[in-house]
């Protein structure tokens, strides 16, 4: 009988733990979340390990298999719906405005636009590849880059190393400036930067920014911590420790990449022309486990890819 | 989410948007 008890007060505290924890670290994000856009503060390395701990992951797949779930016609207009008068969505531009035709919330974030409410610009080299926000953009100097103006990321940790080189160096051997100098860029050439935000109500496919061409993949399991731009300005390095997937090829002036990279609740990336990628997958285990694959000449994923095709969509789970 | 992209190009390639601007697929960002 004294077993039992002491068990189960154990069991108790174990969840008021638990309890208390979650209840901290989710009032915590939701704080953050909602921090005046000037907020220069950047978390210390506790709090981004606490915050990393959390299980956002599992909570994203909750909410995505929750929002695959068919929902009953009658529901559609006033649950969608409310997403839709909560983030603003501009429902005239939906190929299909009747919210009563899609089976629940997850068919609705991916939902295509009408024919020609975007037009591509066809005198520039490089095209925005999503509607959104942008949120920095400028040089990479000695291979750092900035997510937002002061907040930094390392490049080498961004990519991972230079495979689609010939080069698989270990590249915690390097410093930034030596990764930097390993991409070996034209000269008179110097490597740019783009960081378009996707909020909750905009379009979520995306499509090619530029006329490029794929010659590697790689996937980063890694977390799905908020990539708002609070958020941004509050994680130093916060898009080096998220789930992502690295396009690394090139376009007329050299080397080009193109990385979509997950959020919270945001984690399933789909790309049309990888049908082997799954992310945010429970089997995936560990979050260091980065997956790469070798694009090959011919195939769907090694074409040329046009300013403005489809290219993947990002997914609510 | 997010789209990060990260390329070579010319020093005197130009960005056509500004930080915290509102975009669109198809519009340009840069020549």
């Amino acid at each position: 009988v004294h077993t039992v008890q002491r068990s189960k007060s154990k069991v108790k505290w174990r969840w008021i733990t638990i309890g208390t924890a979650t209840f901290g670290g989710i009032s915590y994000y939701i704080y953050f979340q909602f921090q005046p856009a000037d907020q220069p503060k950047v978390a210390n390395k506790s709090t981004v390990t606490l915050y990393r701990k959390m299980p956002l992951k599992m909570m994203s797949r909750a909410w995505g298999t929750i929002n695959n779930l068919e929902l009953p016609v009658v529901l559609r207009r006033p649950l969608i719906g409310l997403y839709v008068w909560m983030f603003d969505c501009k429902l005239n531009e939906a190929a299909d405005p009747d919210l009563r035709n899609y089976k629940n919330l997850g068919e609705f974030f991916r939902r295509t636009l009408k024919p020609g409410v975007r037009t591509v610009n066809a005198d520039h080299d490089l095209t925005s590849p999503a509607d959104g926000r942008i949120l920095h953009y400028g040089i990479c100097k000695n291979g750092i880059l900035e997510q937002v103006k002061g907040v930094t990321y390392s490049l080498k940790g961004f990519l991972g190393p230079l495979t689609w080189r010939g080069d698989i160096d270990d590249v915690n051997n390097l410093s930034d400036e030596e990764y930097h100098q390993k991409l070996k860029l034209k000269p008179g050439h110097e490597l740019y930067h783009c960081v378009v935000y996707l909020a909750p109500g905009d379009y979520h496919r995306f499509h090619s920014a530029s006329d490029w061409k794929i010659s590697y993949r790689r996937h980063f399991p890694g977390d799905l911590l908020s990539v708002s731009p609070g958020i941004a300005r509050w994680i130093e390095g916060l898009f080096n420790f998220n789930e992502r997937v690295v396009y690394a090829g090139t376009w007329k002036h050299g080397f080009f990449s193109y990385t979509a990279v997950g959020a919270t609740n945001v984690g399933s990336i789909r790309i049309y022309c990888d049908e082997e990628l799954t992310t945010n997958h429970r089997d995936h285990g560990d979050r260091n486990n980065v997956r790469d694959a070798c694009i090959i000449e011919g195939t769907e994923m090694g074409k040329s890819f046009q300013k403005g095709d489809m290219f993947g969509e990002f997914n609510l789970g | 989410s997010t789209i990060v992209l990260i390329f070579e190009a010319p020093r005197n390639f130009e960005f056509k948007v500004q930080t915290g601007q509102k975009v669109s697929y198809g519009q340009p960002l840069g020549y």
